[in-house]
């Protein structure tokens, strides 16, 4: 169940964006979805290659988001995983 | 929309106009050059482990941007950076709601006895329209959109988050609805929330479960093109085991339901095996196992390394 301390727990938030994002145009509501497991887990990632796709920094995923036309509102993060909220 | 970034793989789930295959090339040259991962085959494509892409058909396919506004030109775009597509139709090809998948051969030289904890993967998506309106009006907020800039000494990126409108309007709307409520747990469970209300209307919310799952929702509330989509890679079977709260995704997919209660929805469900508990279950959904909807299909696509299960209903 989720609890009010969850609005203060974010990893990373665009105050910015989460005050003047519009969406009086996001009439489409079907989404792409994409999906790509590189490995078939984190073990089988080469191990001299240490790094995972959790290495790579927020400012790139803002970047190649981008590309996509998406902003990143909010991240939560855990042991495992990140949790990106994207306009649109 | 919503991201999710594993160690070995991302899942990326984007509503509107956007442009969801161009970050392809982008990613890839980081892989490549930052986290220094080969994954280029003989013929200098990509060959990573496996490779989903799918899509229900558009309400308004023309006001899509670039090749997102034909499945096919969309195929040949993901054809020229993977090696071994294969690119589906699924449902009735005379609906306007069907929908397509591209997917990938797996790369099974990467499977070994030692990594095979992803046999128990599996995704659950719902896609709904024609929303109820009573249901929908709960997903508009009307907040006041701000025309501000704000200043690098108002800490734009900061952890300080208990003021932000968006996310605690987004907050209330899951509470409100019960969104938090989709799958049984107990105190043992952790859980993490994020929800944000757009403006006028619309809501998304990513919700992780034991650290590892998670499920996300989008909806688009508007009258005559109304729209929630629910998608999970929890396994409800181990989350029964684990609190000894009894459910199945049928129990998920009627909670789902009471919350939006569409018009017309379709249901996939994604396993790697027939024999997960998940699918055998709703593989039999009888017909009074969802009330005040009737089964218009089942279809079921025995697909390289996965199994998918279909479903189309209407409301009665």
């Amino acid at each position: 169940t989720v609890t009010i301390k969850e609005l203060t727990n974010h990893s990373y938030i665009d105050h910015e964006l989460s005050a003047t994002l519009d969406s009086t145009e996001a009439f489409e509501g079907p989404e792409k979805l994409l999906e790509i497991w590189f490995y078939p887990n984190k073990t089988a990632i080469p191990v001299p290659k240490a790094k995972t796709l959790r290495s790579i920094a927020v400012e790139k995923w803002v970047h190649i988001l981008k590309l996509v036309k998406c902003d990143v509102l909010s991240i939560k993060s855990t042991d495992t995983m990140d949790a990106f909220l994207l306009s649109e | 929309s919503s991201l999710f970034v594993y160690d070995h793989k991302i899942t990326l789930k984007t509503c509107g106009t956007t442009t969801t295959l161009f970050c392809l090339e982008e990613l890839f040259n980081v892989i490549e050059h930052e986290l220094d991962w080969d994954l280029k085959h003989e013929d200098k494509k990509y060959f990573p482990y496996k490779v989903f892409y799918s899509r229900r058909c558009f309400m308004f396919p023309l006001k899509q941007r670039s090749i997102h506004k034909n499945w096919n030109d969309e195929v040949d775009y993901l054809n020229k950076f993977f090696c071994y597509g294969k690119s589906y139709m699924v449902g009735r090809n005379n609906q306007d709601d069907h929908w397509n998948l591209y997917v990938s051969d797996t790369r099974k030289d990467m499977q070994s006895e030692e990594n095979a904890e992803n046999e128990n993967d599996e995704t659950l998506e719902i896609l709904m329209t024609g929303l109820d309106p009573a249901c929908a009006d709960k997903f508009v907020c009307n907040r006041e959109v701000k025309d501000v800039v704000f200043s690098e000494n108002n800490d734009n990126k900061s952890n300080d988050d208990a003021d932000d409108e968006g996310h605690l309007l987004g907050y209330n709307m899951t509470k409100k609805t019960r969104l938090d409520k989709v799958y049984e747990t107990d105190s043992n469970v952790s859980f993490h929330h994020d929800a944000f209300a757009f403006s006028p209307c619309g809501y998304s919310s990513n919700i992780i479960l034991q650290n590892e799952y998670y499920y996300t929702l989008h909806v688009t509330p508007e009258k005559g093109w109304s729209y929630a989509s629910f998608e999970s890679n929890v396994p409800v079977s181990l989350l029964a085991q684990q609190t000894g709260k009894e459910q199945d995704n049928i129990d998920v997919f009627g909670r789902v339901l009471d919350v939006f209660k569409p018009k017309d929805l379709c249901l996939t469900f994604f396993a790697k095996s027939m024999s997960n508990p998940s699918f055998q279950k709703l593989m039999k959904m009888s017909k009074n196992s969802i009330p005040h909807y009737k089964k218009m299909d089942r279809i079921i696509y025995d697909l390289d390394d996965y199994q998918l299960l279909y479903y189309k209903f209407q409301r009665e």
